[in-house]
This record gives C-alpha cells, sequence and structure tokens, in this order.
C-alpha cells in the first residue's frame, strides 16, 4: 500500500511541476482518489494522508542534504535551503481535494479538513518526540503556511469551519506540547491569514479559540520568564510575542480587553511589560481624557459607571478550591461569621504544589478572589445607586443585608492586607492593580480600594508595597494603562493621602528622584 | 522584596524537573531552525490562461509594479486609465491586480453589476432611487460586436434601472 | 524595564490595521507578497 502511495503521490507531483496543468486534470485526480476509496475520511484515509505527509516531508528534507553546500549529508552549519516542491505538492492535492471533491464530502469539509489536520498533528508530534533536537519544524511549517493561504480565502461559508479546525490544531501543538516547534508555531498563530481571520469572522466567534491559543503560549513562557535572567531562545520567543500583542492591541484591542483577567493569570507577576500591553488596551470608539488634565474628576466621565465587558470565567478558581460559597455566605451575613480569620492561610498553595509550581500562594485564586468581591460589590453599589433614586416601598423589598456589602468587601480587603505576609500582600495588590484599566466601574472601583487601603493602612509597609505596585507598572516602557496612571497621580496629589510626608518617600536619594520624575512624567 | 524581581517567588527551576528543562532544550534546538522568510514565500508562477509567444526581448514575466497598490491608486481617470483598470479586471482574473483595479473602480464610483458583470457609473444623478434600486442614465464598458469588427468601448445607457440586489 | 516598543518595527500610530502587513514575529520587516486580499466570485 505504501508502495502504491508514493506512485500515486509522484504522478502528482508530476501533474505540478508542469504549470500549465488545469484545475481539470486536478479535479479528475482528486475524483480518482474518490473512486479509489481513499478520500472516505475512514482508517485507510488516515494512513493515505499519514504515508504522503511522511513522503511530502522526507523528499524535502533529502533535498535538504542535497542542496546543503559542499554536499555533505550532514547539515552545514547555516541554515540550508530546503526544496519545498514536494510539501508544496501534497499541500495542493489536500487543496484541490477539498475544492473538487464530491458534494458529500466538500459539505463537511470542516470535517474532512479536521481528519488531515489529526494526522498531520499526530505525524509532527511522533516526529518531534522521536527526534528531539534534531526535529526540523521547517517542512511542517510550510505545509501549514500554503494550507493558510489557500484554505483560509476560499469560501465565507466555510471560513469558520476552516479556521476552527487550524485553531484545534495548532492547539494540539501548542509548545507545551510540542517545544521543538514554538517559533513555527507563533509564526502560524499570528499569521496574517489566520489570526485576523479567526478575530473577524462570525461575530467574534473564533475569540475564544485564540484566547486559548494565546493562554496555551503564555502557559509555556511563564516557568521562564519569572526570573531577571531570561536565556536567548526564550527572549526572542518573547519578543515574538510582544510584537503579536502589539498587533493585536493595535488593531484588536477589544479582545484583550475581554480576556484581560485570564491572560493575567498566566503572565508572571515579573512581566509588567507585557502585562501593561494588555491592561492598556480599551474600546476603540473610546476617548481617554489625559490623566494628568488638572483636577480631572474620574467620577463624571460617562464610561466610568459601565461594567466593562468580562469574557473570562472569574469564578472558576474560587468553585475549584470550594470558596465561592463561603464568600457569598460571608458577603451577606458577615456579623458573627470566621471566613476572613483564615482567609490569608486558605490563598496559599499546598506544600506538594507550591514545591512545583515554584510559587507560595495561588495566584489564579487570589485574582478570582479579587475581582469576584469587586464585582459584587460594584453590583451592590449601583444597586444603591438604584435605591437611592427609587420611591420608599422599592427600599423597604431590598434585604437589608445586601446593603452592608460594600463595607463587607472593604472590610475584607482590609483584613487581607494587613493578614498576609509580604509575598501575599504583593499578590493581592498585583490582583487590584490589574484592574485599573480604561474608564469603567471596576476601574473606578479599584481605584478607590488601593488608595482607600493606602488611607488606612496602620503599617508603613503597606503603604510602601502600594506605592512599589504603582510605581513599579509605571517605570517600565510604556504603555501605562489609563487607570493606573489617574490612580497614582491622585495618591501623589490629593493631600489627603499625604503622600510626599511619608518616611518611605525620602529614604534614599535615588528613591527620592524616581518618585519625582515619575510623578514629573504622570503628573 | 516587597515587588516583582526579588526571592519572594522561590527558584523555580530545581522544583521543575525535566520538563521545563527539556523543553528549554528543545526551545533552544527550535532557536536554530527559525522559520525563514522565503519559507513563507510562494513563488509567484503567473501562469497566462491563453499564453502568446512573444520575441524573447518581450518580457516574459509580469511586471512586478502591476502588484503594486499605488500604481493603481495613481493611475488616474482619464480613458486610458480606466481602460487599463478594465483589462486588469477582465483580462487578469483570480489575480491581486484585479483585485486592485477593481478597488480603483470603485474609488472612480463605478459599480459592478452582478447579472450583466459590467461595471456601471452614472452618467447624471438617477431620476428615481428607491430602497431596491435607481433608475437613469449609466455609461457602461462593455464588450460590443457589430459589423466592422468586436471590442471594448464605454457606451452610455440611457433609462437604465440599476437594482441594488445586483450591485457587488 | 522592558523594552522600548516602538522599536519592534511596528507603526503603532499607523492609521490601517498592522495585521495585513504583519510579517512575522521574529524580524522587524513588513511582510512581502500580496497582502491578503478575496476576490468575490462574480468577478470571474
Amino acid at each position: 500500500k505504501d508502495k502504491k502511495v508514493a506512485i500515486l503521490f509522484s504522478e502528482w507531483c508530476q501533474m505540478c511541476d508542469h504549470l500549465s496543468a488545469s484545475d481539470v486534470a486536478y479535479s479528475r485526480f482528486v475524483t480518482q482518489l474518490q473512486q479509489d476509496g481513499l478520500l472516505n475520511g475512514d482508517d485507510i484515509s488516515e494512513r493515505f494522508f499519514r504515508i504522503l505527509t511522511e513522503l511530502a516531508v522526507t523528499h524535502s528534507l533529502v533535498s535538504e542534504q542535497i542542496v546543503a553546500p559542499g554536499g555533505s549529508s550532514q547539515q552545514s552549519p547555516q541554515l540550508p535551503q530546503i526544496s519545498y516542491f514536494s510539501i508544496d505538492s501534497y499541500a495542493k492535492l489536500v487543496v484541490m481535494m477539498l475544492k473538487y471533491s464530491p458534494l458529500e464530502i466538500s459539505s463537511n469539509k470542516g470535517n474532512i479538513l479536521s481528519k488531515i489536520l489529526s494526522v498531520t498533528v499526530r505525524t509532527i508530534q511522533k516526529e518531534a518526540e522521536e527526534k528531539k533536537a534534531s526535529f526540523n519544524p521547517r517542512p511542517y511549517f510550510r505545509l501549514f503556511i500554503n494550507w493558510l493561504y489557500d484554505l483560509t480565502t476560499s469560501d465565507a461559508h466555510h471560513e469558520f469551519q476552516v479556521l476552527s479546525a487550524f485553531a484545534n490544531a495548532f492547539h494540539l501543538l501548542q509548545p507545551l506540547r510540542v517545544p521543538a516547534w514554538s517559533f513555527a508555531w507563533l509564526e502560524l498563530v499570528s499569521h496574517r491569514s489566520f489570526m485576523p481571520k479567526l478575530l473577524t469572522c462570525n461575530l467574534q466567534k473564533g475569540w475564544p479559540l485564540f484566547q486559548r491559543l494565546l493562554v496555551d503560549l503564555f502557559k509555556f513562557m511563564e516557568p521562564y520568564l519569572r526570573n531577571a535572567e531570561i536565556p536567548d531562545p526564550v527572549n526572542i520567543l518573547y519578543k515574538g510575542t510582544m510584537r503579536v500583542l502589539l498587533v493585536l492591541l493595535h488593531d484588536f484591542p477589544e479582545f484583550l480587553c475581554d480576556y484581560h483577567f485570564s491572560f493575567c493569570d498566566v503572565i508572571p507577576a515579573s512581566c509588567i511589560q507585557m502585562r501593561n500591553v494588555i491592561l492598556s488596551a480599551f474600546p476603540r470608539n473610546m476617548r481617554l481624557p489625559d490623566p494628568s488634565t488638572p483636577n480631572l474628576k474620574i467620577d463624571l466621565l460617562a464610561e466610568i459607571s459601565i461594567a466593562p465587558r468580562i469574557m473570562s470565567d472569574v469564578d472558576s478558581a474560587l468553585k475549584s478550591k470550594q470558596l465561592k460559597t463561603e464568600v457569598d455566605e460571608y458577603l451577606k451575613r458577615p456579623e458573627g461569621s470566621s471566613f476572613l480569620s483564615d482567609l490569608n492561610k486558605k490563598l496559599l498553595m499546598p506544600q506538594n504544589e507550591a514545591a512545583v509550581a515554584g510559587m507560595h500562594y495561588n495566584v489564579p485564586l487570589i485574582n478570582s478572589l479579587v475581582l469576584y468581591v469587586g464585582i459584587q460589590a460594584v453590583q451592590q453599589l449601583q444597586l444603591n445607586k438604584a435605591i437611592a433614586s427609587a420611591s420608599v416601598q422599592q427600599i423597604n423589598h431590598t434585604p437589608l443585608m445586601d446593603i452592608f456589602q460594600i463595607e463587607t468587601a472593604t472590610e475584607m480587603f482590609k483584613n487581607l492586607v494587613t493578614s498576609l505576609d509580604t509575598e501575599g500582600r504583593y499578590l493581592l495588590l498585583n490582583a487590584i492593580a490589574n484592574q485599573l484599566r480604561y474608564p469603567n466601574n471596576h476601574t473606578h472601583y479599584f481605584s478607590f480600594i488601593i488608595l482607600y487601603l493606602f488611607a488606612e493602612a496602620t503599617q508603613e509597609i503597606v503603604q510602601e508595597q502600594i506605592t512599589r505596585v504603582l510605581l513599579e507598572r509605571l517605570i517600565v516602557n510604556r504603555p501605562h494603562p489609563w487607570g493606573l496612571l489617574v490612580t497614582f497621580i491622585e495618591l501623589i496629589k490629593n493631600p489627603r493621602y499625604n503622600f510626599w510626608n511619608r518616611p518611605f518617600t525620602h529614604c534614599a536619594p535615588e528613591m527620592e528622584r524616581l518618585f519625582e520624575s515619575v510623578s514629573r512624567s504622570c503628573a | 522584596d516587597l515587588g516583582a524581581i526579588g526571592d519572594n517567588l522561590t527558584g523555580t527551576s530545581a522544583s521543575s524537573g525535566h520538563d521545563q528543562l527539556y523543553n528549554l532544550q528543545m526551545l533552544e534546538a527550535a532557536f536554530h531552525r527559525l522559520p525563514q522568510p522565503k519559507d513563507s514565500e510562494r513563488a509567484k508562477n503567473y501562469v497566462p490562461r491563453h499564453p502568446a509567444v512573444t520575441p524573447a526581448s518581450y518580457p516574459q514575466i509580469q511586471a512586478p509594479i502591476v502588484s503594486n497598490p499605488t500604481f493603481w491608486e495613481r493611475i488616474g481617470s482619464d480613458t486610458l486609465a480606466t481602460d487599463m483598470l478594465f483589462f486588469a479586471f477582465y483580462y487578469q482574473q483570480n489575480t491581486y491586480q484585479q483585485y486592485l483595479a477593481a478597488r480603483e473602480l470603485k474609488k472612480q464610483s463605478w459599480r459592478f453589476h452582478r447579472r450583466y458583470n459590467t461595471w456601471f457609473q452614472r452618467h447624471v444623478e438617477p431620476q428615481v432611487t428607491t430602497d431596491e434600486y435607481e433608475r437613469g442614465s449609466y455609461v457602461y464598458f462593455d464588450f460590443h460586436v457589430t459589423e466592422d469588427g468586436s471590442g471594448w468601448c464605454q457606451r452610455i445607457k440611457n433609462d437604465f434601472t440599476f437594482e441594488y440586489n445586483y450591485l457587488e | 524595564l522592558g523594552i522600548d516598543l516602538t522599536t519592534l518595527g511596528l507603526n503603532l500610530n499607523s492609521p490601517d490595521n498592522l495585521y495585513k502587513t504583519f510579517g512575522s514575529p521574529w524580524s522587524n520587516e513588513p511582510a512581502k507578497g500580496d497582502p491578503d486580499f478575496h476576490i468575490p466570485a462574480c468577478y470571474f
């Protein structure tokens, strides 16, 4: 059977070699394959495409050895030329098959394509496992590039089916699964024939698929980006990721806005600029007032009372640790609750997990707790506002206990800020600062909370750490989120916080200069 | 130790085990096989539909400028220029050229009629305009056959109804 | 302190979408070759 497939493939390549070959010839060839029972999507088909894939790649690599200067079979030091004729021919066969196969096949084009892609995915995974450091990603990169060019421009009707088939294949080939394919993977995922189409087709139906791919990438880089010293290959991958994020920030800011929460879960706290890029995104139709406008009244901005759209699953981490019910109970009935007494310990990772993760605290759990409680409080604030302007009998129908929710939420933040250790408090303040974005009611609420915690702090270390969390986000290269800037400006300008008289602002000359320069550039 | 870079995140490599180290080694290997620009480029093997044999001194491949958007944006709207747009549209089908020519024709207020496969341009403001159609005098670019031969030319069609569901 | 993101080869003030000419995550150069275009079936 392998030999038969090889003969078929060589016939096909000869046809491709004659540039004048017409589509009629191509469609006749495809019909013949169909009649030979090779395109039914069954095991025979899968074996057929697996053999074709291996033939196409082997021939391209063979030419790589032949072409390498000096004809030596081992790879020459500089990158040898690879002849992609066999890869391009195989890619074209798949395109022609999808284009000319009989109706019953082409109607579920996405299904057939998924089968072919799953054969390709398994071939890559297998070869990467076997060849390890000598795995060559480029022939497979070429194969996908051909398909992205030819299959994503065909017809709008199948477009989403095709794009989601690729998105699922890329998810299965993510860097954590095939690390030797990481660079090819990011170039394909961000390719202009894939990323923008997945983000613009079918009214954002592709957004969850692309969000999953970005999270795949962040998860892979996370362990290496935590440390100050980043190995060169990771640095190249990091810079490549920053380019992709800048394209998203410029062309699809709403996508970054809506999924900021899940991205912050997987971006290490030390990747301040990368996180700032995501948090700086704001809807394209929004005009942001200059944060340094004198006497800027952010509570008078129309957008400040509107809730941001959050597509990430905010309370899943809370639920996974069975904390959500306790939080809801505490917010409704705080009197006599012991919820706060050991909350800080509940945020720690279990010993065994902490050792593997290299973290003491469960960052996604802290992020989830902060945003979930903030959302409840904001909703209550809006309800209170509605009540304030509502009639008397409506007020009587509002359960009194809900009214206390605001103070209860604030009490929880205050309690955590004093009960957590330095690391835990840093992660809590980070989770709050991650909500300081474009004008919306979360930015408004969390800006109030972090300034309130500064004003109410009884230990200077808390004020110092709040300042640190804000400052370290401001001293990195731009962009800086709007909500972060307005909060810091409020902190240093409003006499209520007595910022400049805090001893730590004068703890050393260079610190004094740093505060001066940041406040000058901000305000 | 109050912020991002410091010892508040315990070392990871010791506790991460094989997979992180392995992943880094594989990444290092991949780093030496980054996709090259030519891995994404496809030879533009332009295959003329009806190849004509021309003297070797003639250009044998298309001039790159025909795929340059700026060339089409600056082509102008006099008759010769418009004829070039129509030539690219009708004789270079399914190419970037056709795409650019169509875009330029639209900028010059031509509208493609999907039923007649013909470009129309309002000769005067339409007499009637409804949600479904407009009616008036239009210039259109057409291939016509007469006793003294055939060829492309611009003609005027009076009292023509352009139904919007045929508008591309 | 991060990097100066204006040095990554992307014109962040461009009125047009950047993805049309985004070449690769590894290079500052814009994409070569025909950018993405879609031709309506009725043009054929």
